[in-house]
């Protein structure tokens, strides 16, 4: 099994 | 006051072609360095970063920094009506409501004007920071495109691997496994043609092949693609456009539980 992360646990927002 | 020409009109054709289907409305922002747009897809799995640099234009006016929230399905159904060799301009007033796409046909007989809503987006910009990536792989963008495509009717998702041997595209699904694997070459005659692998140390990533799918869409912007890649970090898909800037897309790996 895996998980999907999302973009914004490696990029702060601005 | 905007007004951005760009000769080469196809490309903005291509860009919307490689993006509204990851991306359904998003804010575009002018300033005097050039003409971009960050958005993330619904999920928030990939991000799409586009610069067009403003010395890419024929003519640039932006007189002070304005963002234009789009729907980038209208936006394409406009640019379609442009012809593949039309001269595009986009013109907006500061504050105003709407932008206007002016077609030039090349000989000069035939005009038009579209002219669009904008809307309100209320959209997050992340800051992307430069990153040092353990392996880079440029490679055609045909080829990349179609291992993605190839391994998306085994599997839903794909192991990029980057070792000192070439670069592995690996997937298994019910009906068996794949894998793919590009050495680097050299190619005399083409550099278009080569496949190209700089690795610090061996990194290797899961994604989802639904999302590296549609990146590909932007493969007719750039004969070639690069792979950016870092343990636990998103990947890079790279397309140059031309003379004028890029379309970076940004893909979270999938973790194992």
């Amino acid at each position: 099994a895996s998980f999907q992360n999302t973009i914004k646990m490696y990029f702060d927002e601005d | 006051m905007l007004e951005l020409r760009l000769v080469q009109g196809s490309l903005l054709k291509k860009v919307l072609d490689a993006i509204k289907d990851l991306v359904t409305d998003a804010n575009f922002d002018c300033s005097e360095s050039g003409f971009s747009l960050q958005a993330m897809d619904s999920s928030h799995v990939a991000l799409v970063a586009l610069l067009l640099r403003s010395d890419g234009f024929e003519h640039y006016r932006c007189d002070r920094n304005l963002s234009m929230g789009m729907n980038l399905t209208n936006m394409s159904k406009m640019l379609k009506c442009a012809g593949n060799d039309d001269i595009i301009t986009i013109k907006a007033d500061d504050g105003g409501d709407s932008v206007t796409f002016m077609f030039e046909s090349p000989s000069q007989d035939k005009v038009s004007d579209f002219e669009m809503k904008l809307m309100d987006i209320d959209s997050e910009h992340l800051g992307i920071p430069e990153t040092e990536y353990h392996a880079i792989v440029k490679m055609p963008s045909a080829e990349f495109a179609r291992i993605c495509r190839d391994l998306s009717t085994i599997g839903d998702t794909v192991v990029i691997s980057v070792s000192k041997d070439g670069v592995k595209f690996s997937t298994s699904g019910d009906i068996g496994s794949a894998n793919v694997v590009c050495r680097q070459n050299n190619s005399v005659d083409n550099k278009d043609n080569e496949t190209v692998i700089e690795m610090n140390e061996p990194v290797s990533l899961t994604f989802a092949l639904r999302y590296l799918n549609s990146f590909t869409k932007a493969t007719t912007l750039s004969n070639t693609v690069t792979l950016s890649m870092s343990k636990e970090l998103p990947v890079v898909v790279e397309y140059k456009i031309a003379e004028i800037g890029h379309i970076r897309f940004y893909l979270a790996p999938k973790i194992e539980d």
